[in-house]
């Protein structure tokens, strides 16, 4: 699964997301990165999201869309709203990470697996490239 | 206002010392290279939504990821991909699920969302609208690899496996 998060100069934000899913996949499984609001969603008066991991618990949590309201709603940071979906997720027994970026600020990330391919790069920061 | 950007090529189970050198360094010259495509529209000005596009069309071209060419196999041996795009502005979205004749399904998932009425495609009718509206075939060996290939023999040579623990390559 790969994604991206974006905000633009005139402060529009946008997010997309790319998978082909779980090897060996059958009966036509789908997990949440084609899903509007639990593993993509943007909304400019909170944050943009994209997701990887285990697909069927980002469904149940909705975890994209609900980064978005608890910014929008709670007054959270996105990096405060992305951990605290994070956590919840490893809650419920489910791995995975996601990217996020706000109103204003760099983009950042939250995950509870070893590894996650992530990068970020903004106006006013140097580029930064990670894996582990 | 500042333009920022981040994007990810996938979690999973990989620790320091798990991947090997050349897979290290091709998954972070694959992401340097996506974030320099949607930098780079954000720099002159562009969109947000062309900027999240531009990452994730490089990152769907990589093999080394799980999207686009490089994605992971079915249990009956197809790819089919899945892609989703929202724009905050409006809460447009688009999204297509089971591709497996589009090169960029993150192309096909815009064009739902600027070109047709509804929000979410699936199979060989997302395929055929993406088709219809000029974006870019692929045939289907074009999205497969041996390494893919190979986990997913290695998969079913244990059906008893749980297909999504530690066996799971998203």
């Amino acid at each position: 699964t790969v994604g991206a998060v974006a905000r633009d100069m005139a402060g529009r934000m946008a997010a997309a997301t790319s998978t082909g899913g779980l090897t060996g996949k059958k009966w036509g499984r789908v997990g949440d990165s084609p899903l509007i609001g639990a593993g993509t969603y943007a909304d400019d008066r909170a944050a943009a999201v994209s997701c990887t991991g285990a697909g069927e618990y980002f469904i149940r949590l909705g975890i994209a869309h609900e980064l978005c309201a608890r910014v929008r709603l709670a007054g959270d940071l996105p990096s405060a709203a992305g951990e605290a979906m994070i956590g919840e997720l490893g809650t419920m027994g489910g791995k995975g990470g996601l990217i996020h970026v706000g109103r204003d600020g760099p983009g950042g990330w939250a995950f509870n697996t070893p590894g996650m391919y992530r990068a970020r790069a903004a106006a006013d920061a140097a580029p930064e490239i990670a894996i582990y | 206002m500042s333009w920022a950007l981040a994007i990810h090529g996938g979690s999973g189970s990989m620790r320091r010392g798990h991947l090997s050198q050349a897979d290290d360094e091709a998954g972070r010259a694959g992401l340097a290279a996506a974030l320099e495509a949607g930098a780079a529209v954000l720099r002159r000005g562009g969109s947000a939504l062309d900027a999240a596009q531009a990452a994730v069309e490089v990152l769907e071209d990589d093999p080394h990821f799980n999207a686009g060419r490089g994605s992971v196999f079915t249990a009956e041996g197809r790819i089919e991909c899945d892609a989703a795009i929202m724009a905050g502005s409006d809460l447009a979205a688009g999204a297509v699920a089971g591709l497996r004749t589009t090169r960029h399904p993150v192309a096909a998932a815009r064009a739902v969302m600027e070109r047709s009425p509804h929000v979410f495609l699936a199979g060989a009718g997302a395929d055929a609208f993406a088709h219809a509206h000029d974006i870019e075939a692929a045939d289907p060996a074009w999205f497969e690899t041996a390494e893919r290939r190979r986990q997913l023999d290695e998969i079913l040579a244990r059906p008893d496996g749980r297909f999504d623990s530690d066996m799971k390559y998203g």
